[in-house]
C-alpha cells in the first residue's frame, strides 16, 4: 500500500518534472490536454470528502496535492503555453467516455448518494482518462521521452495498487470492488502502452508508431 | 450492495 501511494507521488513528481522541462523548452509537445482535464475532474470529484471525512494529515495534504497539481497542469497547457499545444492532434471525443461513465456511476455503486455517485463517476473515469492521450500518440505516431515516462508512472500505480488491493483483501478482509474492476480495467489500457515503453523507451529510443 | 467501504485511499 505504502508502495503504491509512493508510486502515486512518484507519478505526480514525474509530471511536475515535465512540467518544469516544458518550462525551459516552451513546448508541451505531445500531452492531451483533454485527458488532463479529465484527470482535473477525475480528482475533484473524488476528493469532496475533504470536507466530510477526515483519515490522516497525509491523506488530506495529499488530496490538495493532487487536485492542485491537477488544475496547475491544466493552466499550463491551455493558457500558459497554449502556443505549444497540439491540439490539431489532440482530438479525442471525451463526451464518448464522460457520459457512459456518468451513466454507468448511477446504475452501480455502493450507495445512491451524491458523494457516492461523484465518487463512483471518479473512479470509473480515471480507469478511461487516458484514452485521449494514448488516442493522441497512436495519431501522431511518437510522444516526446519525458511524456512517456509520465504515462508509465501513471500507469504504475494503479498497477500496483492491484498488489495493494489483494494484500489488503488477503490479510485484512477488505476489498472494494468497484475500485478493484476500473483498476483492472485500467491497467489493462495501460499494457500495450508497457509494451512500447519497455520495448523502446527504456531502450534509449524515443517512441514512435509505425506508420 | 448494503456496505460502503471505506475511503481511505487516495
Amino acid at each position: 500500500r505504502l508502495l503504491g501511494q509512493l508510486f502515486e507521488m512518484y507519478q505526480f513528481i514525474v509530471r511536475l518534472l515535465f512540467i518544469f522541462s516544458s518550462l525551459c523548452f516552451f513546448s508541451l509537445t505531445g500531452i492531451s490536454g483533454k485527458s488532463q482535464i479529465l484527470f482535473a475532474l477525475v480528482f475533484t470529484t473524488r476528493y469532496l470528502d475533504l470536507f466530510t471525512i477526515f483519515i490522516s494529515l497525509y491523506n488530506s495534504s495529499m488530496k490538495i496535492i493532487y487536485i492542485g497539481c491537477a488544475y496547475a497542469t491544466v493552466y499550463l497547457i491551455y493558457m500558459k503555453f497554449k502556443a505549444t499545444y497540439d491540439g490539431n492532434h489532440d482530438t479525442f471525443r471525451v463526451e464518448f467516455l464522460v457520459v457512459p461513465v456518468g451513466g454507468l456511476s448511477f446504475l452501480v455503486n455502493h450507495d445512491f448518494s451524491p458523494l457516492e455517485i461523484l465518487w463512483t463517476f471518479s473512479i470509473y473515469l480515471e480507469s478511461v482518462a487516458i484514452l485521449p492521450q494514448l488516442f493522441m500518440i497512436s495519431k501522431t505516431g511518437e510522444a516526446e521521452t519525458i511524456t512517456t515516462h509520465y504515462l508509465f508512472f501513471l500507469g504504475l500505480y494503479r498497477a500496483l495498487y492491484l498488489v495493494n488491493w489483494f494484500w489488503r483483501y488477503y490479510f485484512e478482509g477488505f476489498f472494494d470492488l468497484i475500485a478493484i474492476v476500473a483498476g483492472v480495467v485500467q491497467t489493462i489500457l495501460y499494457c500495450d502502452f508497457f509494451y512500447l515503453y519497455v520495448t523502446k523507451v527504456l531502450k534509449g529510443k524515443k517512441l514512435s508508431l509505425p506508420a | 450492495e448494503d456496505t460502503v467501504p471505506e475511503k481511505d485511499e487516495l
